[in-house]
C-alpha cells in the first residue's frame, strides 16, 4: 500500500493537474 | 511514429529529463511538443516541488527502483479514479523531474567525492523515460490519442495564443 507522503502527493498533484487543466480551459474559451 | 505510441512519449520523457538536469539539448532541437512541454512543466514542479515539500522530505528515492516504486505508487493513485486530461499528464513528467533530482541529490549524499552538478548516468535517465512512458501510454495512450495527440491536442490546449 502507499504510504502516507506518496499519498499525499498524489493528491497534491492530481490537485494542481486539475487546476492546470481548468486554467488553460478558461484560457481558450 | 504515431504521437501515442510509446517511443514518442519515452522520447518526451527523455527530452524533459535533459532540460531538468540542465543537460546540453539533443540534436536535433526539441521539437514544438518538447518545448511547450518543458515550460509547462517546468512552471508545475516549481510549484509541485514548493507545495509538496514536506511530503516530498519523507520519500527515499536512493536508487532507480526505488523511483519506480515512488513513482507507481503516486500517479497510480493520483489517476484511481479515472479521470485523465492534459493537466494531469504534465504533473507526471512534473514528478518525473522531481524524482530524477531527488535521485540525483541521493546519490551525491552518498558519495561526497561526486561533483553536486554530476548527472545522472544514461542507463538511469533512460530507464525513468522508461517507466513515465509505460505508465502514460498503458494508461492514457487511448485518452491522447482521442483527444488529439500531443501534436494537436497538448499544442492545442497549451500553445499561448
Amino acid at each position: 500500500a502507499p504510504a502516507e507522503a506518496e499519498i499525499e502527493c498524489a493528491l497534491q498533484l492530481r490537485r494542481i493537474g486539475d487546476k492546470l487543466n481548468f486554467l488553460q480551459k478558461l484560457l481558450n474559451l | 511514429m504515431s504521437d501515442c505510441e510509446f517511443g514518442y512519449v519515452q522520447a518526451l520523457a527523455r527530452d524533459y529529463l535533459c532540460h531538468v538536469l540542465q543537460r546540453p539539448p539533443p540534436r536535433p532541437g526539441p521539437d514544438r511538443v518538447s518545448r511547450l512541454l518543458r515550460a509547462v512543466a517546468s512552471a508545475v514542479q516549481r510549484d509541485a516541488e514548493r507545495t509538496l515539500r514536506p511530503s516530498l522530505d519523507d520519500l527515499d528515492v536512493a536508487s532507480v527502483e526505488a523511483a519506480r516504486a515512488v513513482f507507481q505508487a503516486v500517479v497510480r493513485q493520483e489517476f484511481a479514479d479515472g479521470v485523465v486530461n492534459w493537466g494531469r499528464l504534465v504533473t507526471v513528467f512534473a514528478l518525473q523531474g522531481i524524482l530524477a533530482k531527488k535521485l540525483l541529490r541521493a546519490r551525491v549524499a552518498l558519495d561526497p567525492d561526486l561533483d553536486r552538478d554530476r548527472d545522472l548516468d544514461a542507463d538511469t535517465t533512460e530507464e525513468i523515460a522508461c517507466f513515465v512512458a509505460e505508465f502514460i501510454t498503458s494508461q492514457a495512450g487511448g485518452w491522447i490519442r482521442q483527444n488529439g495527440g500531443w501534436e494537436h491536442g497538448f499544442v492545442q490546449k497549451f500553445e499561448p495564443r
